[in-house]
């Protein structure tokens, strides 16, 4: 069998400006996590790695430069599987963690549990020795302009029912 | 969101999604991508699907599970699974989303009904990637 990793970076309305940086997040993500399959590191590895390059840039919605929720904060959730033994580590409502990605493979190797969430899912990584960032530091411009329009559509009775996940400025109604 | 999927010499299969969301949703809202069967799913006996898009579509469609359902019962290539779920959950539910599966045999599946999704996998030493529909 040839070792093969791919990567996705979002679905969605995406600009002829944001096109770049997507290209560039992408290839970088699949190149990180390929080496690491390259060098004997396993298929959990590998994802991990690739889905870390990918929250670590804010051309993409994951961990930092993910979108606002309408309180105007961070949300994110993350979830990872093994194909062999059906192993799975799921997390949500995680709060100011760079890698919720990693969060999740701990839920998954370090409890006799599944999927945590919210506030007892932070109180795991805080245990598990995560770094907690101040919560505004995962926010990008692009994150805060997005909200902005999402209430400004809404205040103009635009259906917002498909919000975007895309941060583009020309396509209000855009599916995420 | 973003999303990751591997298989390796011994056909080990892992899969990973991570993701902020959706803009502007209620606070406590949670999307697809920490659903194992919606967002993220990984079987060494049929495959594995990360899956990105509108998230109550994606969790209400269970639409990594139907991707791995037509592979496994119906005999579709990955191509073949991916395009066919996603056609039929736009269709019933109307919000778009993409997927990337791999199969058992290593064949790679991509597909989207939202206007892009940003793509990349390296098979071999070569790399593709794409954005647009049919790249």
């Amino acid at each position: 069998m040839e070792p093969i990793l791919i990567v996705h970076g979002g679905a969605g309305d995406i600009t002829e400006a944001r096109v770049p940086g997507k290209f560039t997040g992408v290839k970088k993500a699949v190149r990180e996590g390929f080496k690491v399959l390259s060098d004997g590191g396993s298929v959990l590895d590998a994802v991990e790695k690739a889905v870390c390059s990918m929250e670590l840039d804010d051309n993409f919605n994951a961990g930092y430069g993910s979108v606002l929720n309408i309180e105007g904060y961070i949300e994110m959730e993350a979830s990872i599987m093994h194909g062999k033994d059906l192993k799975a580590g799921c997390c949500t409502l995680i709060k100011g963690i760079m890698h919720p990605i990693s969060v999740a493979r701990r839920v998954m190797e370090k409890t006799n549990h599944t999927f945590l969430g919210g506030e007892n899912a932070m109180e795991f990584a805080r245990r598990e020795n995560f770094e907690l960032l101040p919560p505004d530091s995962l926010i990008t411009e692009n994150a805060k302009r997005a909200l902005e329009e999402f209430k400004e559509n809404q205040k103009k009775g635009v259906d917002t029912t498909f919000a975007r996940t895309e941060l583009d400025k020309t396509e209000p109604n855009g599916t995420g | 969101t973003v999303g990751a999927v591997a298989i390796d010499r011994e056909g080990n299969i892992a899969v990973a999604t991570s993701t902020g969301g959706i803009t502007g949703k209620v606070a406590g809202r949670i999307g697809d991508t920490p659903i194992l069967g919606a967002g993220t799913y990984a079987d060494n006996e049929i495959g594995g699907v990360s899956t990105t898009g509108h998230g109550e579509t994606l969790m209400r469609f269970n639409a990594a599970q139907r991707i791995l359902q037509k592979i496994s019962c119906h005999n579709m290539s990955a191509q073949e699974a991916t395009e066919a779920a996603l056609k039929e959950m736009t269709a019933r539910l109307v919000g778009t989303g993409g997927a990337i599966t791999i199969d058992k045999k290593g064949q790679i599946g991509i597909y989207f009904t939202s206007k892009r999704m940003a793509w990349a996998y390296i098979k071999g030493n070569e790399l593709h990637y794409g954005i647009n529909a049919g790249e």
